[in-house]
């Protein structure tokens, strides 16, 4: 199924929210997602980021997966 | 680009970034 803006805005919102007390966290999310944008890294180099960013969150590992393309998926550590 | 989905909260990390969000 094909995620929408609405969808994205919604993860952004739960990333901010969960680091309320830490918004350089959420900073961080920001800049690893415009270097994409800006094609400076690519989408391994994303997720190497974003698994790194957000160690000891499953659920915002998991959410983020969703917006990945098939056959990539950070795996969550229990 | 392979991502499109990643591509598209991309985009809208870098409108909310740009907003001060």
């Amino acid at each position: 199924q094909r995620l929408k803006v609405e969808d994205a805005l919604s993860y952004l919102d739960q990333v901010k929210l969960q680091f309320g007390n830490q918004p350089q966290v959420y900073n961080d999310f920001l800049d690893i997602m415009k270097e994409f944008k800006s094609q400076s890294i690519d989408t391994p180099g994303v997720i190497s980021r974003v698994s790194q960013l957000f160690k000891g969150h499953p659920d915002l590992i998991m959410g983020f997966n969703t917006f990945l393309p098939p056959g990539y998926k950070i795996e969550v550590q229990t | 680009l392979p991502a499109p989905q990643l591509v598209m909260l991309a985009n809208v990390a870098a409108v909310t970034a740009g907003e001060g969000g």
